[in-house]
């Protein structure tokens, strides 16, 4: 048994039979290993997972007790992030245009191509890919300024919920936990923009977070 | 003497007096503190305190408390209600340690040691007393520890009061043998009465002496261990006796003071936290998450 | 949430041994 926060969507009815919400592995952007994701129902949505985890803790569970005292949360994800992957993988392999679907490949994670099903991916996947169109049928390439515009535009949103939700971004090391009467008003602009481009740099791999960062 | 208060939660202590009698609050008077119940696994520890005017300690003897140790449960119990009908002259008080207290006192990570709360809790009685307005003049304590450090710190506590702590005082001053019957009486009565809330099944009421060394009361103990939760309220974690048991028959618990715990460590190298990984290093997460402790997730 | 490791999966006799409280 896990203990998880989701948001409500994650239990929504299926419109189809057998296609609830389901765990999955795919490749973790940032680490290129395996982690776990999240599908809503009909896997209109994508969330990550994260955990809280501290090493002394187990839970009650009813009239269970489980070593295992992590807390999951479920939040929801861009599934370009994830769709950026094959995209760098196949531009670095021939650079061509290809279909999604062709894109979208992989052995090892075969649960890939269930992010053609996310609402937002065929709406948003304007923003980081070269397009075509020939005879009806498109077809992507990776494009890197359009995704480093992409990718700024995340870390300004990112700075904008950093500050309205005050956390803290400046260099002292403090526990998130410990919360002082005092604003902090020391950190500078540039601190909130270098604590965003790390945070979005989870979502990335390391060469486009080096790119980023010089963007 | 009323123990309701402290059988509807025994989980916690409690304070229970007799009035304090008019003429303890108009006469100099001597006071008596003994305990009961410091050696079994099972069970409250009782502070009793008696105390009567020092005109009529003559009157108290009259009574013929004696070492209650050497009385049966039923002798005691009449002694008590001679005592307690002598309410003219002659007041009491007790505090009753629950053996869940006892347990988390002595465990607490700033452990709390069974002579400091011993020590604490007749200091506490002196000053009730005091605080009910009997006028205190001579103290007399029984103890097992050392009588010189002990009766130098109730004199620095209580200045004003002649102190006299002596080994097995109970058997020299009647004022402490009368504060041994209260207590003995009180642990008796609570012990018979105990409830336990676990709702105990198929587990022998005849729990033997309750001392650590009574194989019936070990027997009992193993029989009543849950493995996860180990023992009922009723028994003093903190006694050897019982960390044994849940030792070799107990599910593990590790708390993070743990690593303090030099039985835990195991020793490490200080050359070790230098040497090279194998594993390649990947970028750390980004301190928002090891902030808050948040991983992400690669299994279930 | 316990503050501590229990090192074991299984049954636990919860409702016996804790009461909610607020």
């Amino acid at each position: 048994q896990w203990v998880m926060v989701v948001p409500e969507s994650v239990t929504d009815l299926p419109k189809k039979p057998n296609s609830g919400p389901l765990f999955t592995r795919l490749c973790n952007p940032s680490t290129g290993q395996a982690a776990l994701y999240l599908f809503s129902s009909d896997s209109r949505q994508l969330f990550e997972l994260k955990a809280f985890h501290e090493e002394y803790r187990s839970w009650f569970i009813g009239q269970a007790v489980q070593q295992d005292g992590r807390l999951f949360f479920a939040t929801p994800m861009d599934p370009l992030f994830l769709v950026l992957v094959y995209l760098i993988k196949s531009e670095k392999e021939h650079g061509k245009f290809q279909p999604l679907d062709q894109i979208l490949v992989d052995e090892e994670f075969p649960s890939c191509s269930m992010l053609l099903q996310c609402t937002s991916t065929s709406r948003t996947i304007h923003h980081i890919v070269e397009e075509k169109e020939i005879g009806g049928k498109k077809f992507y390439k990776f494009s890197e300024e359009k995704t480093l515009k992409w990718l700024k535009k995340k870390v300004d949103q990112t700075v904008k919920v950093l500050k309205c939700h005050d956390v803290r971004v400046d260099a002292r090391v403090q526990t998130a936990t410990f919360i002082s009467g005092k604003q902090f008003t020391d950190a500078t602009e540039d601190d909130y923009i270098r604590y965003a481009h790390g945070l979005i740099s989870e979502y990335i791999n390391e060469d486009l977070s080096t790119a980023l960062a010089k963007y | 003497m009323d123990l309701r208060a402290f059988e509807e939660d025994n989980a916690v202590s409690c304070l229970l007096d007799s009035a304090a009698p008019a003429a303890c609050r108009t006469q100099p008077c001597c006071l008596g503190i003994d305990e009961a119940g410091r050696g079994p696994v099972l069970g409250p520890m009782v502070y009793g305190i008696c105390y009567c005017p020092v005109a009529r300690q003559g009157d108290l003897e009259a009574i013929k408390v004696a070492d209650s140790k050497t009385l049966t449960e039923a002798q005691r119990e009449q002694l008590f209600e001679k005592l307690d009908a002598a309410k003219d002259f002659v007041g009491w008080a007790l505090h009753i340690l629950s053996p869940n207290f006892i347990s988390t006192s002595m465990q607490r990570r700033a452990k709390y040691n069974l002579n400091a709360l011993s020590h604490d809790t007749a200091i506490g009685l002196i000053q009730h007393a005091l605080d009910s307005g009997v006028q205190v003049a001579e103290v007399f304590v029984d103890t097992v520890g050392p009588a010189e450090k002990y009766q130098e710190k109730l004199k620095q506590q209580f200045p004003g009061l002649e102190v006299t702590v002596k080994p097995k005082a109970d058997s020299l001053f009647p004022v402490v043998s009368a504060a041994s019957i209260c207590a003995k009486v009180a642990r008796d009565r609570v012990v018979k009465n105990w409830k336990f809330v676990e709702a105990l099944e198929n587990v022998d009421s005849d729990y033997g002496s309750g001392y650590p060394n009574d194989p019936k009361t070990k027997e009992w103990l193993t029989q009543c261990l849950d493995p996860v939760f180990g023992f009922p309220q009723f028994v003093r974690f903190s006694w050897s006796t019982a960390q044994v048991i849940l030792e070799n028959k107990a599910v593990a618990v590790r708390w993070d003071d743990t690593e303090d715990d030099p039985s835990q460590k195991s020793a490490q190298s200080l050359l070790s936290y230098f040497a090279r990984k194998d594993t390649p290093t990947r970028r750390p997460a980004h301190r928002f998450f090891y902030e808050r402790k948040l991983e992400t997730v690669t299994s279930l | 949430s316990l503050p501590c490791r229990v090192l074991h999966d299984g049954d636990a006799a919860v409702c016996k041994y804790f009461s909610p409280a607020i």
